[in-house]
């Protein structure tokens, strides 16, 4: 574990309790992207089927829990209690444009062909497009609330996190992951934009209201 | 690179 990685599993999981906050608070999910949340359910399934086979620390499997049970959490929210303020009419990003060709490219490229193996690399891969459904809802109503600009913030904040902890963890162990590295920096490079917005206007007070 | 290791992130 190093300062980096300990920032961004924090920013993950604030990007989570910023998302049920605003969630419950609001008794609302207006703009938030079911799909990016199914998604991102996917993505967490799929990589942590280890949860009860290999043990790595107290603290691992916490979190691996808490954004589990949380994104089920979000998905229940967004699909049963406060349906009626699901916007499905903006969501309607063609998930399987994704799943597929991630799907594809998990069996080309990985480290081994093993079945977890082949789950964990498409996990990889799937996380570096899930916020995409999210985003392009926001392009699609051409505004995002603050609170829902904080989230996104603070969830392309955490892979960007990552870039660093993967530089250290390269001089400071010598460990390197091609994949993880390559599909960290697609992720974060689809924030940037956002991060563009986010910082010229949230910072200063102003909503983020895209030209529709 | 050992397995575990590579996997030992969340």
């Amino acid at each position: 574990m190093n300062i980096f990685r300990l920032c961004g599993d924090m920013s993950h999981l604030a990007a989570i309790i910023i998302l049920l906050l605003k969630m419950w608070k609001t008794r609302s999910v207006a703009g938030i992207s079911g799909k990016s949340q199914i998604l991102f359910a996917t993505v967490f399934t799929a990589r942590y089927l280890d949860l009860f086979t290999s043990f790595i620390s107290i603290y691992n499997t916490c979190m691996k829990v808490f954004f589990i049970g949380t994104v089920y959490f979000t998905i229940y929210l967004i699909y049963m209690k406060f349906k009626a303020t699901y916007d499905s009419n903006h969501d309607s990003f063609r998930v399987e444009f994704l799943i597929v060709p991630v799907g594809g490219l998990a069996f080309l490229v990985n480290h081994e062909f093993a079945p977890l193996e082949i789950i964990w690399t498409f996990s990889i891969y799937l996380e570096s497009v899930a916020i995409l459904p999210q985003l392009f809802m926001i392009s699609k109503t051409g505004e995002a609330e603050t609170i829902t600009s904080h989230y996104l913030f603070a969830l392309g904040s955490y892979r960007a996190l990552y870039l660093c902890n993967w530089i250290y963890r390269y001089y400071a162990e010598g460990f390197f992951d091609l994949i993880a590295v390559v599909a960290g920096v697609v992720q974060t490079i689809l924030y940037c934009d956002f991060f563009y917005l986010y910082i010229t206007k949230v910072m200063k007070g102003k909503k983020i209201s895209l030209p529709a | 690179v050992e397995k575990v290791k590579r996997h030992d992130e969340l």
